[in-house]
């Protein structure tokens, strides 16, 4: 594994959003995900709809919450095509689902896995040069104050709660740390970001962590 | 939904928001006290968040859903690199 590694080097990361007062962050990161896969197989990296998987995956409850796992097993199950932002904005609300005919063009996802990385962050970071960018969900509780450096303490993995997408990590330092994005800003945080300690599952970081494939 | 909790509506009065904020100095001042000294740890302060009281923060942006994800195994690890 290379000391440090982060996928916005090699351009395949969008930009970091806000899903404002909507508790849509699981949707925005299942959507960065597939942004990802895309652009790492050579399509270009583009923004793609947030409010499609918010109002039309089933199992969830849109801005009242949802699951990472449900919304990839109904984009799996589905075939949807999810279409760019532009033609289906994000409104930081519940909204009827808008469908689009097949010949519309999107992009749909071939499978993806859901694991529990637990004491294997090592294989979590194999995993992430492998496969993209990873969907995360940790306790989330403490980031309410965060403002910069390496998350280390007062983040239990107790309760799980908010979904992120992790881009990479960097271990030259003292303590090494995983690059996480999240979906409250570029304002929050690093420029977006919070970079949580590896190796010991702060946060809960490598309980719920699914890869995308396309 | 199920299980979705209260999400603060409508406007909060500034003595609400006043309130939250001191409640969050506060907080920023122990979570920082703990550990001065450790180099590159987390430092936490005022933020977008600083004016709403810790669970109205979760109850607006804390909504994801879990459920038992299977452990992460060689065998799991060979049978997603085929079918990647």
């Amino acid at each position: 594994l290379p000391s440090r590694f982060d996928w916005r080097d090699k351009h395949v990361v969008t930009q970091v959003r806000n899903q404002h007062a909507c508790g849509g962050c699981w949707a925005f990161s299942v959507v960065g995900a597939v942004e990802s896969a895309y652009a790492i197989k050579g399509k270009p990296l583009e923004d793609l709809s947030v409010q499609q998987v918010i109002d039309c995956s089933y199992n969830n409850y849109g801005c009242n919450g949802g699951s990472t796992f449900n919304a990839l097993n109904w984009l799996n199950e589905t075939q949807v095509k999810l279409v760019r932002d532009s033609e289906y904005p994000f409104k930081e609300r519940n909204g009827l689902c808008h469908y689009f005919s097949d010949s519309h063009a999107g992009f749909s996802i071939k499978g993806y896995s859901a694991h529990d990385f637990s004491n294997q962050e090592d294989k979590m970071a194999k995993a992430l040069l492998t496969f993209g960018p990873l969907v995360g969900i940790v306790d989330a509780v403490s980031w309410q104050d965060y403002l910069g450096g390496i998350i280390q303490h007062h983040c239990s993995s107790g309760e799980a709660n908010h979904a992120i997408i992790i881009t990479g990590f960097d271990k030259t330092g003292t303590t090494p740390y995983w690059i996480v994005r999240n979906s409250w800003g570029s304002s929050w945080g690093v420029d977006g970001y919070a970079h949580v300690k590896m190796g010991s599952n702060i946060c809960g970081i490598a309980d719920f962590v699914s890869a995308v494939f396309v | 939904g199920p299980g979705a909790t209260s999400t603060p509506t409508g406007p909060r009065s500034s003595e609400q928001q006043a309130a939250a904020f001191r409640e969050s100095r506060n907080r920023h001042r122990y979570l920082n006290s703990l550990f001065p000294r450790e180099n590159s740890t987390a430092i936490y302060g005022i933020n977008q968040f600083s004016y709403l009281f810790p669970e109205e923060f979760k109850a607006i942006y804390l909504r994801t859903k879990t459920s038992r994800f299977p452990r992460y195994s060689p065998e799991v690890s060979m049978l997603i690199s085929n079918m990647s």
